[in-house]
């Protein structure tokens, strides 16, 4: 007890587990990184090569479209895709968040062009293709 | 032509994240 008390008195002079039934202090977790709330699982800037190219291309052409947005989306909202786009000279980035798995997305940084934001069948092929480019097969719940 | 904001992204930065949706 007394050597407790003298840890108390000078904390860091005994080292913790030193003194038996003391348990370690729980290590501090890293805060997971996150996009808009969500967990970021892994990400990838886009650079200027084809590939990637073409993959910007596909997601501009897709939301720079209002046909590509139905009334049709789920009664849910479980993000397994997120991109953001930096403008030169902007401060402000044009997020999205995509939820596959029910049918929508969402946008932020910018006023939603259009009146749906439901994916059409076609819209939701298109974005199941660019993200397994990007990781392979979209697992459930995404 | 694409729908504002979308059609001043050519030379914006693009960085796509793979989020963990709904936790199994």
């Amino acid at each position: 007890a007394a050597l407790q008390g003298l840890q108390q008195a000078l904390p860091g002079i005994i080292p913790p587990g030193l003194i038996p039934g003391q348990t370690a202090a729980a290590p501090v977790q890293p805060a997971q990184p996150r996009f808009k709330n969500f967990v970021i699982l892994s990400q990838r800037q886009l650079t200027g090569d084809d590939v990637d190219e073409d993959l910007k291309d596909d997601i501009l052409d897709i939301f720079g479209d209002e046909d590509s947005f139905s009334a049709e989306r789920g009664n849910c909202f479980y993000p397994g895709l997120g991109i953001s786009m930096v403008r030169p000279g902007n401060p402000t980035p044009v997020d999205l968040l995509i939820s596959l798995s029910c049918n929508q997305a969402m946008g932020d940084g910018f006023r939603w062009p259009y009146p749906a934001n439901g994916f059409t069948s076609e819209t939701h092929q298109k974005l199941t293709k660019i993200y397994e480019k990007l990781w392979g097969p979209v697992p459930p719940g995404a | 032509a694409r729908t504002a904001p979308f059609d001043e992204m050519d030379k914006a930065q693009v960085t796509v994240l793979r989020l963990q949706g709904q936790e199994p």
